[in-house]
């Protein structure tokens, strides 16, 4: 339940209100205070005597909302080797990054200033790391700062999520992270908590992550308001849990302290997610200072709920708990974590089974799955390795591949329950494979271990590829990490730290013993006398590709201009299999699959590619950008009709947007506007009915009751101006009266008042000295000559032309 | 094409025999050791600074002998990884 009284407790800090993801302050919308943290405030647990630390780019430690809180043993500047970690100011504020992530665990309550930190009594410190070259050394560095005395360790940073890298950390780090859960927190393990990728929209899959990707971390992702995928959000086997962060514009942000004493509610993606759960472990660690590292793994496990949050892929394991790829087991519950704490008895230890295929080549063919099982007792016969229940289960593969990004892998657990380890990546074109690359899932916690385990990798070509190169699964491995006993039924034994950290040693190799070096398989070819290589079984009648008399791939060429064989088609021609020949693309096509215009693959230079038809034109179609580089009719964002050189450069937009510059943003409701730098429809002016900024001056039509004059709305015209309607509008206008007129009742020759020096005839203001002086027959001769209508002469001859009719 | 490394004038290197052994060592091929590195013990953060501080090839010298010296049982040039903030 949510309680949503907002007197229930009331902090003085400006921001406290904007603080929905903690309270329900507004009785109209719908509660959104599912992760309970202000129930386990009422519990008492604000983090008193819990030590927490950023590892960024520094923490603004004078800021009011940290100065309090803010711990110098705690902190350290790898990057200057000093004990300040004072970000490095410049005008971008680049390095504001470690202080808006030190606010959401630990700023102070009730101080008047910014916001209140989840764990607002938490003492706070920061490791300035990334503004600098990092390392292995300086990673490393930083995860093993007094691992004693620093309970929990929040890392927002990664690997690029470009969608094409696949990294993770060296073997410094590794070991800092093995050290770090062995003896970390006087042995009860340091909490290393790391937020998930931003790479969403890059088809990033952060399984390609080692650092979230690792056991040892436990990954945090985020969910809008109103529980949709956020735009930057990467699907991932190994995110654990989830809490609230910003979306889309029309989503409410986190708001946290900013570098310059200041406070945000900038965009914060899946960087603000990990010190909110570093703050709700804090609090879980105040109820229960001696939980260990997997005990707080397991608290999270247990205590994390779907609630309202929307995936496709939601799913119950056979261990008993519903999990998806985006949210892990779901939103964290504070209240529910500092209860579960208080009465937790430590898991037993964990154990970990190994074991690995044979060594024999598994080929993976383009456009099929490959399956390959392994059965698995849980190491049963080794008291020492037995794993009953599971925890994470890590696969790692070495696989050769030619385009790495069209690789998709899944494992499938014995009890049924099938986890994406990796999704195929667009952006990913590397040839490098993965060389003993360990992707983690913990979709199958708490489910039995033993059985038959399912590895399936599908190939799926997203561009042309030699097909004589198929990839290869070289070796898989399976590593299950759980416990021989039953994790929470078995709670009266007591289990020794020894036992309980059984962890492989580090990963350093000793000098001089390096890894195996891949095994590459030749690729047999076959060879006939003096015949060229590319020659069938029926021999040559020359020493030349063009004097075989079959091939063994492909033909290229016809009877009159002459054949000659090739291994591969040229650019322009497709590869027929059954006829061993290569037959010619449509004219327009670089690549393809056959010969008709619809089976293109890749244009020629001019043209681009237009996926919806695989076809090759000059221009592409609604909806879609010419992409230069790469010769393809890419997708407009979601928003644009039209666009230009990039996705988000629209020149048209969709039903319900309108374009401001070349982004297309939401039509506002009347009497309001979009504003661009706080990305939300805000009030015009009181006179604007429609307006394209809040001053009055930038009103595009009136509200009821006020007339336009010259670009402002107001209730009655000014002198000098009248009140008309001018054709094919609806708005009411104040027009200019004619020259020389103070006031006048409608256009042309109406005035009722002239300023100083002009006399009214005839409802026209004339200057009193000119019409005076007008000569009478050069008069009649204006008059005749129907001059009269000219300003000029009428001015000259105003008794002639106006007093006499 | 996959992205170049950039070496450091960093280097990690275990030694073991304590700090003065590393001591030694650093100041045997002219390196500046600046410590443990993090909790790990024997394991040593070593700077040269007559190396360039970022290049496309790792470096050769009388320095890199390190590696070769019997108390040294490993060591590693530092490359840079590139990091993002999230």
């Amino acid at each position: 339940y949510t309680r949503n009284d907002p007197n229930f407790i009331h902090f003085n800090d400006p921001k406290w209100s904007n603080m929905w993801y903690i309270h329900c302050t507004d009785k109209n919308n719908r509660c959104r205070s599912e992760m309970n943290i202000l129930a386990a405030w009422q519990r008492g647990y604000t983090g008193r005597n819990v030590v927490v630390t950023i590892l960024d780019d520094g923490i603004e430690r004078n800021h009011p909302d940290l100065a309090q809180n803010y711990d110098q043993l705690a902190s350290y500047d790898v990057n200057g080797n000093d004990p300040d970690p004072t970000p490095r100011y410049d005008s971008s504020n680049e390095n504001k990054h470690g202080t808006r992530c030190a606010g959401e665990v630990a700023a102070v309550a009730n101080n008047s200033h910014c916001i209140v930190g989840i764990a607002y009594n938490a003492r706070i410190g920061g490791i300035r790391m990334l503004d600098g070259d990092v390392t292995d050394v300086v990673e490393a560095k930083s995860l093993g700062i007094r691992p004693d005395y620093i309970d929990i360790y929040s890392a927002s940073w990664g690997p690029d999520d470009d969608g094409k890298t696949v990294d993770g950390p060296g073997p410094l780090v590794k070991q800092a992270f093995e050290m770090g859960i062995k003896k970390g927190r006087k042995g009860l393990g340091s909490i290393f908590v790391w937020a998930s990728g931003n790479g969403g929209r890059q088809g990033d899959h952060c399984s390609c992550d080692g650092y979230t990707n690792s056991i040892y971390t436990i990954s945090i992702s985020s969910t809008t308001e109103n529980g949709n995928k956020p735009w930057y959000l990467e699907v991932c086997s190994s995110t654990l849990a989830t809490t609230y962060s910003s979306g889309e514009f029309y989503d409410r942000k986190i708001v946290t302290t900013d570098l310059r004493q200041r406070c945000t509610d900038g965009h914060t993606g899946t960087s603000v997610s990990a010190p909110m759960v570093a703050g709700v472990i804090a609090l879980a660690l105040e109820a229960n200072p001696l939980i260990t590292w997997r005990d707080v793994q397991h608290l999270l496990v247990r205590t994390s709920r779907p609630v309202h949050l929307k995936a496709n892929d939601w799913k119950n394991n056979a261990g008993g708990h519903r999990v998806s790829h985006l949210y892990g087991f779901g939103l964290v519950d504070a209240e529910a974590m500092v209860v579960e704490a208080k009465k937790w008895r430590r898991v037993p230890p964990q154990h970990t089974c190994t074991k690995a295929s044979d060594r024999r080549t598994r080929y993976i063919r383009a456009d099929q799955t490959l399956n390959s099982t392994m059965s698995t007792s849980g190491c049963s016969e080794q008291a020492e390795q037995h794993v009953s229940y599971l925890e994470h289960v890590v696969v790692r593969v070495v696989i050769a591949h030619q385009r790495r990004g069209d690789l998709e892998i899944n494992l499938v657990s014995p009890s049924g329950t099938r986890s994406q380890l990796l999704a195929k990546r667009l952006f990913d074109n590397s040839y490098e494979g993965f060389r003993n690359w360990e992707f983690m899932t913990v979709h199958c916690w708490g489910e039995k271990a033993e059985g038959q385990w399912t590895l399936e990798i599908t190939d799926s070509p997203s561009q042309l590829r030699n097909p004589e190169v198929l990839g290869k699964l070289k070796e898989w491995t399976l590593i299950l990490y759980g416990t021989s006993e039953h994790p929470y039924q078995s709670h009266g034994a007591q289990h020794s730290r020894s036992r309980m950290l059984e962890i492989p040693n580090p990963s350093l190799e000793p000098k001089g013993l390096e890894r195996p070096t891949e095994h590459h398989e030749e690729e047999e070819e076959e060879y006939s006398g003096t015949c060229h290589s590319e020659c069938g079984d029926q021999g040559c009648d020359g020493p030349d590709a063009d004097h075989c008399l079959n091939c063994i791939h492909y033909s290229l060429g016809s009877l009159k201009t002459g054949r000659t064989c090739v291994s591969h088609c040229p650019l322009g021609y497709h590869e027929d299999s059954g006829a061993r020949r290569c037959r010619r693309c449509h004219k327009g096509c670089e690549r393809c699959v056959g010969r008709s215009p619809t089976e293109c693959q890749s244009c020629r230079r001019g043209l681009y590619f237009n996926p919806l038809n695989s076809s090759c034109s000059e221009t592409c179609p609604l909806g879609y950008f010419a992409d230069e580089i790469q010769r393809q009719c890419l997708k407009c964002h979601e928003n644009c009709v039209k666009c230009l050189r990039d996705s988000d450069r629209c020149t048209a937009c969709n039903e319900g947007f309108s374009l401001a510059g070349m982004t297309c943003v939401p039509k506002c409701s009347n009497g309001t506007f979009f504003h661009l730098e706080e990305m939300k429809c805000s009030p015009c002016h009181t006179s604007c009915s429609t307006c394209t900024g809040p001053g009055k001056e930038e009103c595009i039509q009136c509200a009821r009751d006020f007339l336009q004059q010259e670009w402002r709305c107001v209730q009655t015209c000014a002198p000098g101006y009248f009140s008309g309607e001018p054709a094919g509008y609806t708005q009411h206008m104040c027009r200019k009266c004619e020259e020389n007129c103070l006031s006048c009742d409608g256009p042309g020759t109406s005035c009722t008042k002239c300023k100083d020096g002009y006399n009214l005839f005839s409802r026209t203001c004339i200057v009193n000295a000119t019409c005076n002086n007008a000569d009478e027959l050069f008069c009649e001769m204006v008059k005749s000559n129907r001059l009269c209508e000219k300003k000029l002469f009428r001015q000259f001859c105003c008794r002639t032309c106006l007093m006499t009719g | 094409l996959p992205p170049r490394n950039v070496y450091t004038n960093h280097w990690a290197v275990r030694i073991e025999g304590g700090h003065e052994e590393a001591d030694k060592l650093a100041a045997k091929y002219g390196y500046n050791n600046l410590g443990q590195i993090g909790s790990l013990e024997d394991h040593y953060h070593f700077h040269h600074s007559h190396v360039v501080r970022r290049a496309a090839f790792s470096s050769r010298g009388t320095h890199s002998f390190i590696h070769m010296d019997p108390k040294v049982s490993w060591s590693e040039q530092q490359l840079v990884k590139p990091r993002v903030k999230r």
